[in-house]
């Protein structure tokens, strides 16, 4: 574990307590994708099978898993149970089938070994790259958002920026490299670059984020 | 055995 790894992993816990909060505090789930929280949910249980099979890495890796699982599903119940009337299907209208078939379609071309969990994990590192795509089509349409929202996607963008460097470094330090999980991670990190530039300019400066028309 | 080369990331 490297400092880049532990302050992702750190950021991706706080994107979701972000989110939690948002969705308490304002009662409300106003601005957020539900497409997007129902990519992850897809995404987790799809990648944390291991959890099931004994695969034990550590106390660290296997309460961070369960957190991701837990709390995915929990936003979920809060969007689509708890404060349904708060949320639009009208604006969130990304079509959720041309990001899980092309996933699917290359886990069966580039995995690291044909059996089902290994298909499985490669569908979730594809699927996670692009499942911010719904929010941030969603973003792109409304043109602008709550502050706390886009805290709550600056925080879940720098956690797969940061493995970046934790993959330069454990290629320098241990030889290790995860070709599938670095071009997609690369994708992933890419796909918020726009989001980060109005982010700096505007929303870090004490302004609304708000897209030029 | 081919497989991944890191198992531990999240």
């Amino acid at each position: 574990m490297n400092v880049f790894r532990l302050l992702g992993d750190l950021s991706h816990l706080a994107s979701i307590l972000i989110l939690l909060h948002k969705i308490q505090t304002t009662r409300s789930c106003r601005g957020i994708s539900f497409k997007t929280q129902a990519l992850y949910v897809v995404v987790f249980l799809t990648r944390y099978l291991d959890l099931f099979l004994g695969d034990w890495v550590s106390l660290y890796n296997t309460a961070m898993k369960l957190f991701f699982i837990g709390s995915s599903c929990y936003i979920l119940y809060l969007m689509k149970l708890r404060f349904r009337p708060t949320h639009d299907p009208a604006i969130d209208t990304f079509r959720v089938e041309y990001l899980v078939g092309p996933s699917l379609i290359l886990a069966l071309i580039f995995n690291y070994k044909y059996t089902l969990v290994e298909i499985l994990w490669a569908f979730s590192i594809y699927l996670e790259a692009v499942a911010i795509m719904p929010q941030l089509f969603m973003l792109q349409r409304t043109g602008e958002a709550e502050t706390i929202t886009t805290h709550y996607l600056a925080a879940l963008g720098a956690y797969r920026g940061l493995y970046i460097p934790n993959w330069i470094y454990r290629y320098f330090s241990d030889g290790t490299v995860d070709p599938i999980a670095v071009i997609a991670g690369l994708v992933q990190t890419g796909l918020y670059l726009d989001f980060f530039y109005v982010y700096f300019t505007r929303v870090l400066q004490g302004q609304k984020f708000e897209l030029p028309a | 055995a081919r497989g991944r080369a890191v198992k531990d990331e999240l």
